[in-house]
């Protein structure tokens, strides 16, 4: 493992952090999109099918438990907590899952490496992650004031977006034959979606003030 | 070899 994966996966891990500290410390999720975070948890639970069947290292199988134990605590939190739920802006995060799901699954069965069942919910699961953002990003776009928290929650996930082209970039010098067409360019998507963000992000930073996104 | 599939990232 390379210094940029590490670094990716520790920004990945930072954001789900983040994330559950302001649910579970100041008991509101206002700001956040339960679209996304669902979108998520389906995401790790289609691409971590192989957890107990294909064992890389305990570093990954004990990664893999986080995340998926994060993303369904962050869903249930939101839909199910009787305090954090009513902070949680309904009315405002109105984008329709299946939109994002429903294409993503149609690309997964025409372009994947293998017609199988574990390896199209594998591709379905990096299509939709390049998406699941969306929500996300639609609620901060129509909140426009953002608290710390969940700018510094999208910030580091687009971090570790970064973080992971990096990755693959060295993969692609550093290992024989390290080529691979459906991660590279989910992950483009994915990190190109960002880029809007980060640069509102950058202006507020540099001038010192809190974040506001154009409407 | 399966340590250079992608599958081994997260």
């Amino acid at each position: 493992m390379n210094i940029f994966r590490l670094a990716g996966d520790m920004t990945h891990l930072a954001s789900v952090l983040v994330l559950l500290l302001k649910i579970h410390t100041i008991k509101s999720c206002a700001g956040v999109s339960l679209k996304t975070q669902e979108l998520y948890a389906l995401v790790f639970a289609c691409r971590y099918l192989d957890i107990f069947t294909n064992f890389v290292s305990l570093y990954n199988t004990v990664m893999k438990l986080i995340f998926l134990g994060s993303s369904f605590s962050i869903v249930w939190y939101m839909r199910y907590h009787k305090v954090v739920r009513r902070s949680y802006d309904k009315d405002q995060d109105t984008f329709r899952h299946y939109f994002l799901v429903l294409p993503c699954l149609v690309l997964a069965l025409l372009i994947n490496e293998k017609f199988t069942f574990k390896e199209v919910m594998w591709t379905f699961s990096l299509y939709l992650e390049a998406v699941a953002i969306l929500p996300q990003l639609v609620l901060l776009q129509r909140t426009r004031n953002i608290d710390n928290l969940t700018g510094q929650y999208v910030f580091l996930l687009g971090a570790y977006r970064g973080l992971y082209i990096l990755n693959w970039i060295y993969r692609y010098f550093t290992e024989p034959h390290f080529v691979h067409w459906i991660t590279w360019i989910s992950g483009l998507v994915q990190t190109l979606l960002y880029a809007d963000f980060f640069y509102y992000y950058y202006q507020s930073w540099k001038n010192n003030q809190k974040l506001h996104l154009p409407a | 070899c399966y340590k250079e599939s992608p599958k081994d990232e997260l």
